[in-house]
């Protein structure tokens, strides 16, 4: 792509290459690269590191879903739901979120609502003790609603600024598993009047086409108003998280960029249409 | 889908002879956008897709199908062919116990198929043991001793301040002690640019000479199992794939992707969280679900 002097088809293929490569999708690159034709006809782009500028920004614009900056001490509790398919680092990240928001003075807790998976309970029992946050759990195979409740009652009493819920991975696919998840989000509402405040879907940055599918059932089902994109310290480049932007304007709060307390990061999306191009 | 993709891009073909260059050339250009959409590595789809015109063109319509299924089946022939035409089981050969090393990514599912392969084998009349290896997840030892617990199977007692490779050394000791043929070595997930992890792998692998070690990676991969399968089997060896998450949506394109960049065969594919939720690899089946 590099050292190309002028616009021609083989430009526009390699940056399709890129595009796909990159995890965007046959529609999103089509319609990318159609936006740039328009321009390139209208003479309106003429130089190929123009094109590449040109692609960067349209992504960027993407990606810069217009939504409400978070601010977590407009509720006590600020409860948060993180959801998300299996293995794509829910709990990992709900021990980064606690150590950011500790660090930002507030008082936080976690809920460990997964109470079916083996050792998922003392996985996010070992993260809160990283972090240095209680942690309400019950037995496993106790039901994740009931953890749920007795976690609004521990954060309100105890006056946490955050309440973090973990929950178990699940197939957006199966009915059950998200008839269980909307129960611990109608107990959430029961408690207090506008929870949950947040519902954070996890994604894996090395995921394909698959996490548009996930994004807009979680979406359907239980409502989502923020993503993290995660592991995208490896080399997959979460480039569906455009796709997922476009149809379903879900801005990316945070991305994870490793296994650690502190690899937790902003999302930036200059940087991310940087990373691809 | 496809197939009523296909029949719009032929539907002035009736009654010419042959599929030619020309009549074919939008086809394969759907044949093409959908194995993309499935997920499947763009020079894969590529090179597949050059594959299935040579197949084509100068084949003549036949009478029974239209056109467009002449090649979906076509498509869907290599497709299955390329994937290993025919299941293949695991080669358990040599001095016992036998070692099988589950490697992959973080999250792919290498644990809970861990289990899940010693139920199968067990229930195939081979005596398994379980190594936790991974002494870096927060309770990563604990998930899969409270497994092995489930399935009445042993499973050695790894402590998180040994090493991996002190694990696997004594993991043959507790092998004899319980009278097991095979053992199943559970690793903790790691990135395939991660230079010193995958050292450590090498270092376990030379310990245990295992007659297997298989790939456990995510259905729902895209573009980047390109790059991590061809990196594991650089460095480790790959013998098989576990394919997981496949009860989900995903149409799975990664697994003609890392069959053609490695040429390991899928042996197993997961179908769910339960530890019986694990099935022998169809080519055929998987063929069908990645044309969607
Ligand atoms: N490299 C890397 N690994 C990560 C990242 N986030 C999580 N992981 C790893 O991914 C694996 C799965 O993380 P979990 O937090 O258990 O994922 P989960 O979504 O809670 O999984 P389930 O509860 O089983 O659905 C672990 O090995 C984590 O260390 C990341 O940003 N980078
Ligand atoms: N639905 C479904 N979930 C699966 C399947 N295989 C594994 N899982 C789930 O995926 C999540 C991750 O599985 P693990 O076995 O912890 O994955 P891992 O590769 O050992 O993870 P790390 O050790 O952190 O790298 C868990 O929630 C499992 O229950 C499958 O075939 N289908
Ligand atoms: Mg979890
Ligand atoms: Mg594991």
């Amino acid at each position: 792509v590099l050292g190309k002097k002028t616009i021609d088809m083989d430009l526009l293929d390699d940056l399709e290459e890129v595009l796909i490569t990159s995890d965007l999708g046959v529609r999103t690159t089509q319609t990318l690269l159609q936006r740039v034709t328009e321009k390139i006809k209208r003479k309106e782009l003429k130089e190929p590191e123009k094109l590449r500028e040109q692609l960067r920004q349209e992504i960027q614009s993407i990606l810069d879903v217009p939504s409400p900056p978070l601010d977590l001490s407009a509720q006590h509790p600020f409860v948060i739901m993180v959801v998300g398919v299996n293995g794509v680092g829910k709990t990992t990240t709900i021990g980064k979120l606690a150590h950011q928001f500790k660090g930002e003075g507030r008082k936080v807790m976690l809920a460990a609502c997964d109470t079916f998976r083996a050792a998922a309970v003392e996985q996010l029992v070992l993260w809160g003790e990283r972090a240095h946050v209680p942690v309400i759990r019950q037995k496993s195979g106790s039901d994740p609603s009931a953890v749920a409740f007795d976690a609004m009652d521990a954060a309100v009493s105890r006056h946490m600024d955050v309440l973090l819920l973990d929950t178990a991975g699940r197939m957006h696919t199966k009915v059950n598993l998200m008839e269980e998840l909307k129960k611990v989000h109608r107990t959430l509402q029961r408690k207090m009047e506008w929870a949950p405040h947040e519902i954070w879907l996890v994604l894996d940055a090395t995921t394909g086409q698959n996490a548009l599918s996930q994004a807009r059932l979680f979406k359907e089902t239980i409502g989502v108003t923020g993503l993290i994109l995660t592991k995208l310290d490896g080399t997959a480049k979460g480039g569906i998280a455009v796709a997922i932007c476009d149809e379903l304007q879900i801005p990316v709060r945070y991305i994870g960029i490793g296994e650690s307390l502190e690899d937790l990061r902003p999302f930036d999306p200059q940087e991310f249409a940087r990373a691809i191009f | 889908n496809l197939s009523d993709r296909l029949q719009k891009v032929f539907k002035y073909l009736k009654g010419q002879g042959k599929l030619t260059e020309e009549n074919i050339q939008e086809a394969l250009r759907e044949v093409r956008m959908a194995l993309l959409e499935a997920d499947v590595h763009f020079k894969v789809a590529k090179d597949f897709v050059s594959g299935v015109a040579s197949r084509a063109v100068g084949q003549e319509v036949l009478q029974s199908l239209t056109p467009g299924q002449q090649v979906i089946k076509i498509v869907n022939e290599d497709l299955t062919r390329l994937m290993g035409g025919k299941a293949e089981p695991l080669k358990l050969t040599g001095k016992l116990p036998n070692g099988i090393m589950m490697v992959g990514l973080q999250g792919s599912g290498k644990t809970t198929s861990t289990a899940k392969l010693a139920l199968k084998l067990s229930r195939e009349t081979r005596r398994p043991c379980l190594v936790p290896a991974d002494v870096h997840r927060p309770a990563a030892i604990d998930q899969l001793v409270t497994l092995g617990k489930q399935l009445n199977l042993p499973v050695y007692a790894s402590r998180t301040d040994q090493k991996p490779e002190e694990i696997v050394k004594a993991a043959f000791a507790f092998a004899r002690e319980h009278n097991c043929d095979t053992l199943l070595v559970d690793t903790a997930g790691r990135l395939h640019v991660d230079d010193e992890l995958m050292g450590e792998l090498d270092r376990v692998k030379s310990i245990v000479e295992p007659s297997e070690i298989l790939l456990v990676a995510d259905a729902m991969t895209g573009q980047d199992a390109v790059q991590v399968a061809d990196t594991f089997h650089d460095r480790l060896g790959i013998t098989g794939v576990v394919l997981t998450k496949l009860d989900g949506d995903a149409r799975g394109g990664a697994a003609l992707s890392i069959r053609a960049v490695t040429d390991c065969p899928i042996k197993y594919i997961g179908m769910g969280e339960k530890l019986d939720a694990l099935e022998v690899f169809h080519p055929d089946r998987m063929a069908s679900r990645i044309l969607g």
